[in-house]
């Protein structure tokens, strides 16, 4: 839950990225989340050193979808020993790309007065899923058929309780769009679309069972490398 | 829905991958 709720959209909690006893006391804990057609990077900054800091830089390393700090990181006052701030960081996605691995990975550099920290931390692919993500029925169809089904990536969403309605709106407040709906053979088929921040399309077919908790998502997409990160999405998404 | 071809090809979609 958290700051993102107010969308709909998923936002992880904030996990430790930084701990203080790698950092000479700065400890950083974070998350990412889109808000108003914006990313974010919401980060908490704690002295737990025993003196106070100022002085704060935040820089990333190239990265798979071009994430780069969009604003200096605004940390007005010096921490004090034992004080936390709280900061919300605007992302954009126009900085220098270079695929990771995983392909979420975000290397970051944080300097202060005492010394420059490095850590990694993977991002939700999901804020890169943009508001006009809804694909043409007749472009959805014909894209669909032109990707080989050999390149298509199924994946088991178990134990998911929500039926297609409230997955239907689950998914919307991620940017997630049905574009049609289909009942066949006792399932229902759900088409869906989406656009990552970089143009690049991804279709999937949700199926769900009324009688089985277990959806089978299948996800084609001419960037096969994402789709796998785009299932584990819809799972953490349809989740929380 | 409009009746453009678009539900009758979205209907032989579902039907083919339910009973493939």
């Amino acid at each position: 839950g958290g700051v993102g709720m107010a969308t709909g959209a998923y936002v992880p909690s904030k996990a430790v990225w930084l701990p203080a006893m790698k950092a000479k006391g700065l400890e950083i804990s974070g998350t990412f989340a889109r808000r108003g057609g914006a990313i974010h990077m919401d980060v908490s900054l704690t002295n737990k050193a025993m003196s106070v800091m100022t002085d704060f830089a935040i820089q990333f390393n190239k990265n798979s979808f071009g994430l780069a700090p969009a604003a200096p990181l605004q940390v007005l006052t010096p921490l004090s020993p034992n004080q936390t701030v709280e900061v919300s960081l605007p992302l954009s996605t126009n900085g220098p790309v270079m695929k990771m691995e995983p392909l979420n990975n975000l290397q970051v550099a944080v300097k202060n007065n005492i010394d420059v920290f490095y850590f990694s931390c993977q991002y939700p692919i999901s804020m890169l899923f943009v508001e006009d993500g809804r694909m043409d029925r007749q472009l959805f169809l014909g894209t669909w058929k032109d990707i080989p089904s050999d390149s298509e990536t199924q994946f088991q969403i178990k134990d998911c309780h929500l039926s297609a309605d409230a997955v239907c709106n689950k998914l919307q407040g991620s940017n997630v769009f049905t574009v049609a709906r289909r009942t066949a053979d006792a399932q229902e088929l759900l088409y869906l679309s989406l656009k990552l921040t970089n143009s690049i399309w991804v279709l999937a077919e949700l199926r769900v069972q009324s009688a089985n908790p277990n959806h089978t998502l299948s996800v084609r997409c001419r960037a096969p490398e994402v789709s796998q990160y785009v299932c584990q999405s819809f799972e953490l998404i349809l989740r929380n | 829905e409009l009746d453009d071809g678009l539900d009758e090809a979205f209907s032989r979609l579902a039907e083919c991958r339910a009973n493939p």
